[in-house]
This record gives structure tokens, C-alpha cells and sequence, in this order.
């Protein structure tokens, strides 16, 4: 069982260490507090954006905050892919250079999976092969749009 | 594998029965505050089972049904979500480890392409559902070799609601009645849990740097 | 003191419901759970958004939820205001035509105090008197840069 | 009245002395994620004692140095910040309650109009402070009648750290030492409340809505 869980720990180590260059531009790697008793140790994420020394997570900005954990959740998924992922506005902290950075590699993951991403961002909408379109008219029922559905981009 | 379309009746914001179709890939939802975006991810989060009523927003399953259907005062109101997933040509969910997922379903990616022309006029998609060309297929999970049609498979949940505020929440695979731990064994196989982290709602990107170590280093525990 | 609650409460409800308005294009209100004891009482904050039906304001979307407790910061601003205001990405969760609502009060309730915003929205940025700019080079300290300075329309 | 002038020393990421210049009115504050906008907002927190060190994104105090500063290995580092507020024609803060604060104020806000012609170029503000033209004016705090001047009142705060980490965080009101006690009273009489909702910090704005009610009337209580 201690077996199973490095082997997971360093896949995603890998993984995160990789996926962070890219998104932060800087260096980041997983450390377990107690190498040798993983299952009374804590996980924690070392990281440098952009080459800064290293800073305790709670002192990062909104924006590094996010970029690090989302190269913590694609790490995790390039070790155990889900068939579907659902996120949620969390390009809501970046930057526009960042949500850019955050579109190209999400573009990046669909190889694996599919992605369903709720944004109000113009790089995420531009980088998508297609945006759904919800609309409330005033004291009325969400409708659903589809717009610019692009099915033969979908087609590998 | 992936999320083919997902139905909402009577759920959140979503007032009668609307169809929301998805296509593998990337795909953004876009809109307005308050339109009913992060509804739609309840309702995937409601009718797989992956949470809890306050992770949707809501203090108690009842309030999930949508407004006007509880104030019409009727003795009893439903809300439900059906999620259809497309398995591709595997024939059971065995395959999903196959090396090269995405060229298995580029054959039945094309089935999918007609009906999507269907809707990609600017129609709202629930006006545009009588077009519905593909016929709903009873997959019955055991197999039965049908390699050149999409494999689909269905998962829906129905949560009634009586006048006095008592409920009843039931799930289906397959339009078959099935329990939450039954559901959840299913979706295991398909690599879909309820701590998994393909779920990320609003606010909550941030969480992972907030949360306890001990708390970050179970989520690889439940990986391994 | 009781007296001096209740005339607390009546003025900023009073201004809650005018910006609330404004904001949200809807109707909303303050109300204590116990009117007769307002000190065992809670506060709730009542809220229709463009006309729709009251819904707890847990399941209000991150937009709704936004916007209202602006419209209750403002309030209790124009009840007591203060010399100067520091709002951090309050306009994080907006969409743009609410980011443009948002920008236009701010710049109204600037005629009673001053308003340093950090923001990174575009209608935001436009609507501000000016803008100071921030950046790190790589490796670098913070440097801040007085962008468009436009003294001539500080002076009323 | 409004604040004129942030200067930070060795403060999170500001490196040497670096000047703010603020106007009256609506400013904006942006650039790139990680700049240190938000590190701006946590110095005037730092300076007018408004907040712990863990609203400021620090686990303690010693945390608030710039990096570098401590890096270097010398006996003791220190961070400071000056907050300068320009009260205007107020000969003394009971004048606040004046009908017309803005009017009052616009004989000197040519007198600061002259001062930021200087630094709006766009060279980084912590190079051009040599050509800063105001002289730094000591107010007595007890009234003089000047009425042609600005009137400026200064908060400093320095923060000491040894080599072992331990350290001291002293406040200054016109560079005479004072207690935080002393500091906050003054405040309040300009309307500066440590619990007052007139910082926002980042992340924070929805908090209102998910606090306990008893908290949000308090919120009045602290008004009334
Ligand atoms: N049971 C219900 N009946 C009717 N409307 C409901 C119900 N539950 C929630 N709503 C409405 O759904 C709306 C919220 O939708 P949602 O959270 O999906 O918005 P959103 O598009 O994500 O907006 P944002 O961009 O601000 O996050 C709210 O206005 C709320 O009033
Ligand atoms: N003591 C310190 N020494 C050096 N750098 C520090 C120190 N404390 C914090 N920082 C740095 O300050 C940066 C964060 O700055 P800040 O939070 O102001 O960014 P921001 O401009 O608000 O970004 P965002 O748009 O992402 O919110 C971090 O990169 C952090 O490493
Ligand atoms: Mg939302
Ligand atoms: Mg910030």
C-alpha cells in the first residue's frame, strides 16, 4: 500500500513539476513533510512563479495561487484521467496572459478528457472549439443557446 | 468516453425541459451574472451523486426544484436530470484503458456530428429538441456487440417533492431504479468519484493552497 | 442605544434598497429576523435580482452575491462615510456590463470619499480618474508607475 | 481628506523606498498577476495597524520583510511604511463634519496638482522622488490658522527584526512615537475603523453574504 501511494506521489510530482513550468513559468515540485511515514505526513506544494524565492503558499498573489493549484489538479489528471472534467470560472484571479496560458493548456488536456468550462473570459472563449450560451431574461427560465457548435473540429 | 447531453426538468433556473448537447473536446459555457451556468454543473454534480444539497447551493434538497413548479401549489413536484454519457465503440466499460481512445470514437463522432448540425442554429436548445434524430438506445451493459452505433448510458435522478416539504430522491441507470452505492460502483469504473477533483466549482480553485497538508495528501491516497 | 441602532438600521436600509436597485436591477431589503430585539437579532439581507423570485442568499450566483453585498458596503458608506476606500478585485466575479454598473457607482459615491480599486477589468479601468500601474520584472522588486495622471480632472 | 502619499520601505515584494503618489477621487491599481497590487492595500493595513498579520497574507509579522533584506545575513532588518494623509483646509479634524469638504479642499488641491505633473511621466515613481517639490510639512497636530497650506498628518510603522527573529513593531503619528491605542483613537476620529468595512481585500467581497447574521448586525452596532 506504501507502494501504490509513491508510485502515485511521484507520477504526480512529475507531472506537477512539468505542468507548473508551463502555467507559472517558474519552479514547483510536491513535498512530503515525512518522507519515510507518507500516511502521517502532510502534502505540500513548493513554489516559485516567475523565479521568486520561495514563499509560503498563504503569501502568494490570487493570481499564483490559482496557477498553482490548477497545475495540481492537471497533474493529478495526467496520472488518473476522468473521462470529463467540469470547471467552474477559475480563470476568475488571472491575468489575460495567464487565462491565455491556462486556454492553451487546457486545449492541451482534451486530448484526454473532455472539458466543460464555465468562463467570462474572452482568451478561454476564443480557445474553446465551442461556447454554450445561457441566458435569464428578466423573471423568465434559463435558456441554453448553442453557439458555434464546430462538430468537425470535434472529430479528431 | 464523454458527456453527450445532459436534460434538466424543473431544476434550479431551469423552468421546463431543456436539453443542453455537449461534444467531446472543449467546450465553454458563457453568459451573463445569474443566468444559470453553475446550475448546470449542479445538475451533472446532482444526478451522478457527487454532492451534498449545500454543495449546490442549496440548504435542503427541495430547494433544487425550480420556483414556480413548488409555488404552483400542486400536491407533489419533480425536478430530474438525465446525463447521458457516450462510451464510444468500447462495449463495456472495460475498454476505457484502451491506448487510443480518441480514434475509437472518431467513427461514432460522426453520428454525432448530424445531430449537432440540428442544433447549431441560435435556436434555444429546448425548442430545437423535437429534432432529436438519434433514437435513445437501451444499452443494456452486459455487452451485446454492437460496435458500429454509439454506446450510451444513462443516468438519471428524480427528486420529489410533497406539499408538506417532505422528499424523495430516486436514481436510475438505464431508466433502471438502482441505489447510490450501486451508481457510485458504476461510475467508479468509469473513473468518475465523488472526491475526485474533475469538479471544480466557483470560488473554489483556491482551496488546494488553503487546505490542511494532511487533507492534500489524501487526495493522492484516494488515487493510488 | 436601542434608538440609536434603529436609526442606524433605517438609513442604511433606506440606502441599501436605492443601490441595491441601481445595481442588481432588482429589489432588495434588510430585515432583522426579530424587529423587537434588535440586539438578539440576526441581519438578513433580502434580494430579488432583476425580478426574480427572493431565493436564500446561499443559492444566489457569484455575480448576484457580489453586487449585493456592494450594495450593502455602499450603504453603510453613505451612512458614515469614510475618507478613503480600498476595494481588492470586488469585481472579480461581474460580468462586464455589471463590471460597467459597478465602475459608474463607484465613481458617484467618489464625490464623498477617495477610491483606490486594484482591478483588472477593462470597463473598470476606463471609468477611474486614473490608473497607477504595477509590475515585477523577473527576479525584480515591485515597481510602480503613475499612468495617466490627470490632475486637471481631480480638482472638481 | 484623503490619503496623498504610500511609501514603502523594504515592504513584501517592494525592494528599497518606493513612493505612491495618490490623488483624491477614483484610481485604479492594475498590472500583471503577482505585481504587488494587493501588497499595496496590505501596506496601508500594515501602517494604520487595521489588520493581524494574517490578513495581510502573513503567517507572523518577521514574514513582511522583503525577501532580499533578510537574505543578506545582516544583524537586524527593517520594514517600514508611511501613510501621509492630506486633510485638507480642516485646521484640525473636528472640521470633518464640514458641509462641503470638497469645496474647501480645492485651493489645495492646486498646490498637490503641481506636485503630480512631476511623477506623470511614466518613469517608475521610486526614481522620481528627488524632484518631489513639496516640502515635508510637520502639522502640530493642535491647530496653527494656516489655511493657505495643505495640511498633512503622517502615520509610521516600523517593524525590526534580529537575526534570531524576534522582533519589534513601533507607530509614529508626525514622527512622534505613539501607542497603536493612540493611533486607532486618532483614526477614528477621521473615520478609519479597524473593523470597518472600508477595506476590501481580495477574495473577500462575498464574505457579507456568507457571514452569520449576528455578525452582519453588528456590523451596524459598530455604526450606531
Ligand atoms: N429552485 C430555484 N428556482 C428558481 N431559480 C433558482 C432556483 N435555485 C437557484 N435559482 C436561480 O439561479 C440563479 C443562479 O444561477 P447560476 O448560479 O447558475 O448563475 P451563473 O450563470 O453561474 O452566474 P454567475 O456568472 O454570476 O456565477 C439565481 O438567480 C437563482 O435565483
Ligand atoms: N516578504 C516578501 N519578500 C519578497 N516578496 C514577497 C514577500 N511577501 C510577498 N511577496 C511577493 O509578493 C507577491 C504577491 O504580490 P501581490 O499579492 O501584491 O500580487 P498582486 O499584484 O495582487 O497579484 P494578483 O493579481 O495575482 O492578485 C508574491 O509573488 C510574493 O512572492
Ligand atoms: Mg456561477
Ligand atoms: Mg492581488
Amino acid at each position: 500500500r506504501q507502494r501504490a501511494f509513491k508510485e502515485a506521489f511521484d507520477a504526480v510530482n512529475e507531472n506537477f513539476q512539468t505542468i507548473f513550468a508551463e502555467l507559472s513559468d517558474g519552479d514547483g515540485y510536491l513535498q512530503l513533510d515525512l518522507p519515510h511515514d507518507p500516511f502521517g505526513s502532510g502534502l505540500n506544494l513548493v513554489a516559485h512563479p516567475k523565479g521568486k524565492p520561495v514563499r509560503r503558499l498563504a503569501s502568494m498573489s490570487g493570481g499564483e495561487k490559482s496557477l498553482t493549484a490548477l497545475s495540481f489538479i492537471f497533474a493529478l489528471q495526467r496520472y488518473r484521467p476522468s473521462p470529463f472534467y467540469a470547471f467552474d470560472e477559475v480563470d476568475m484571479f488571472l491575468d489575460g496572459a495567464n487565462v491565455e496560458r491556462l486556454a492553451r493548456m487546457i486545449k492541451h488536456q482534451t486530448q484526454q478528457a473532455q472539458f466543460i468550462v464555465v468562463s467570462l473570459r474572452r482568451p478561454m472563449i476564443e480557445a474553446a472549439e465551442r461556447t454554450i450560451g445561457v441566458t435569464q431574461a428578466r423573471g423568465a427560465y434559463t435558456q441554453v443557446l448553442g453557439l458555434n457548435l464546430q462538430p468537425q473540429s470535434a472529430s479528431v | 468516453m464523454y458527456i453527450k447531453r445532459v436534460e434538466l426538468t424543473h431544476f434550479k433556473s431551469f423552468g421546463g425541459t431543456t436539453q443542453v448537447p455537449l461534444l467531446p473536446g472543449f467546450t465553454v459555457v458563457s453568459g451573463p451574472n445569474g443566468s444559470g451556468k453553475s446550475n448546470i454543473l449542479d445538475a451533472l454534480l446532482f444526478a451522478l451523486g457527487l454532492s451534498s444539497s449545500k454543495g449546490m447551493r442549496a440548504e435542503r434538497l427541495p430547494d433544487l426544484v425550480n420556483q414556480n413548479q413548488t409555488s404552483r401549489g400542486r400536491s407533489t413536484v419533480e425536478a430530474s436530470v438525465t446525463v447521458t454519457f457516450d462510451l464510444g465503440e468500447a462495449i463495456d466499460s472495460q475498454d476505457q484503458d484502451s491506448p487510443d481512445p480518441k480514434g475509437q470514437e472518431s467513427a461514432e463522432a460522426e453520428a454525432v456530428t448530424h445531430a449537432c448540425e440540428v442544433s447549431s442554429s441560435a435556436l434555444p436548445i429546448s425548442e430545437a429538441q423535437d429534432d432529436e434524430p438519434l433514437p435513445r438506445m437501451e444499452s443494456s451493459g452486459n455487452g451485446t456487440g454492437r460496435r458500429q452505433a454509439p454506446h450510451e448510458w444513462t443516468v438519471t435522478r428524480k427528486l420529489r417533492v410533497t406539499q408538506q416539504g417532505t422528499y424523495t430522491s430516486n436514481y436510475f441507470i438505464n431508466d433502471q431504479s438502482c441505489t447510490l452505492t450501486e451508481l457510485h460502483e458504476q461510475l467508479h469504473k468509469l473513473r468518475i468519484y465523488p472526491e475526485g477533483y474533475n469538479v471544480v466549482l466557483q470560488g473554489d480553485v483556491t482551496s488546494i493552497i488553503s487546505m490542511n497538508p494532511r487533507e492534500r495528501r489524501e487526495i493522492i491516497d484516494e488515487l493510488a
